[in-house]
């Protein structure tokens, strides 16, 4: 475990506690896409099937729990909380995820380490996760002012994505044993350019002291 | 787990 993997893991967990602040205590899911927070519910299913079988260490058990059971209740919450879901935005979140979860299996089945059903269902949760915050960001840009929780919560989920790329390349140097193959770094650097833009647009906001408003 | 293939991440 090197740093930046533990920052990254950890400003992964302040997305979700960010998040789930918002439903808790304001009741409220106003700009955040029911679409996106479904296909992350997918991709931990499918990425910690072996969560009862590998042991890796306890902190990567304990994390996987927290992020199955997180992302689990935060779909509830929209779906079925009955103040949290009057907050919910249904019209401008009209992303349809399965043109994300199609293509997705389809390269999981011929792009893979080995084509074994967990091996090609962990693949498909790279390539899903990868992609899973486009209805975040299409949501967002049609959001007219996005409230200071929803821009944190985007931030931090994109500062995740940095830090493993770090971790990735120091890994690459330190570990010999590591040896990442093409997917997982393709499939994460994809993700991280995704935020690039709104990155730019939320540092801007900050320093300038305006409320965060993406362009169309 | 083998971290070749980074199973070990989360």
């Amino acid at each position: 475990m090197n740093i930046f993997r533990l920052a990254g893991d950890m400003t992964h967990l302040m997305s979700i506690v960010v998040l789930l602040l918002k439903m808790h205590t304001i009741k409220s899911c106003a700009g955040i896409s029911l679409k996106t927070q479904e296909l992350y519910a997918l991709v931990f299913i499918t990425r910690y099937l072996d969560i009862f079988t590998d042991f890796v260490s306890l902190y990567n058990t304990v994390m996987k729990i927290f992020f199955l059971g997180t992302s689990i209740s935060i779909v509830w919450y929209m779906r079925y909380h009955k103040v949290v879901k009057q907050s919910y935005d249904k019209d401008h979140d009209t992303f349809r995820h399965y043109f994300l979860i199609l293509p997705c299996f389809l390269l999981a089945l011929i792009i893979n380490d080995e084509f074994t059903f967990r091996e090609v269902l962990w693949t498909f949760s790279l390539y899903l996760e990868a992609v899973a915050i486009i209805p975040q960001l299409v949501l967002l840009q049609r959001t007219k002012n996005i409230d200071n929780l929803t821009g944190n919560y985007v931030f931090f989920l994109g500062a995740y994505r940095g830090l493993y790329i770090l971790n990735w390349i120091y890994r690459y140097f330190t570990d010999s044993h590591y040896r990442r193959k093409g997917i997982t770094w393709t499939s994460g650097i994809v993700q991280t350019l995704l935020y690039a833009d709104f990155f730019y647009y939320y540092i801007r906001s900050w320093r300038r002291n305006e409320r965060l408003n993406l362009p169309a | 787990v083998s971290p070749d293939n980074g199973h070990d991440e989360l």
